[in-house]
């Protein structure tokens, strides 16, 4: 009886050099996929987050973002008021999130 | 408040405007 079990050998191992090396990005993590940075989508995240029909308010946000500096908040209040992510509700330190979802 | 509906649908069309 034959008990030739003969792995085939058909090719070569190929190593495909070249493709394939994960973490090749030099990362600059300044951009995430929705062209905000860092600062900017932490700061809509915190705000989408907030269930108060009046929206966020910025003192909330600066306590809750404190490794920040508070110009880089306020820059990102500015840019997501300005690019309609966000807009201010009762005051001019409220804010709320367009993106409803 | 009529200011919240304001800034809320300037806001949408920004958004809007840049999702163009």
């Amino acid at each position: 009886s034959k008990a030739h079990n003969q792995a085939s050998v058909g090719r070569p191992s190929i190593s495909n050099s070249g493709m394939g090396e994960p973490g090749n990005y030099s990362g600059n993590n300044f951009m995430p996929a929705n062209g905000l940075n860092v600062v900017q989508n932490q700061v809509l995240n915190l705000i989408k987050a907030c269930p108060r029909p009046e929206g966020l308010n910025f003192q909330d946000l600066r306590s809750q973002l404190q490794h920040m500096p508070v110009a880089s908040v306020k820059q990102a209040v500015d840019f997501l008021c300005n690019e309609g992510h966000i807009y201010s509700t009762v005051d001019d330190d409220h804010f709320k999130s367009t993106d409803a979802e | 408040l009529v200011r919240i509906q304001r800034n809320k649908a300037a806001a949408l069309l920004r958004l809007a405007a840049r999702n163009v």
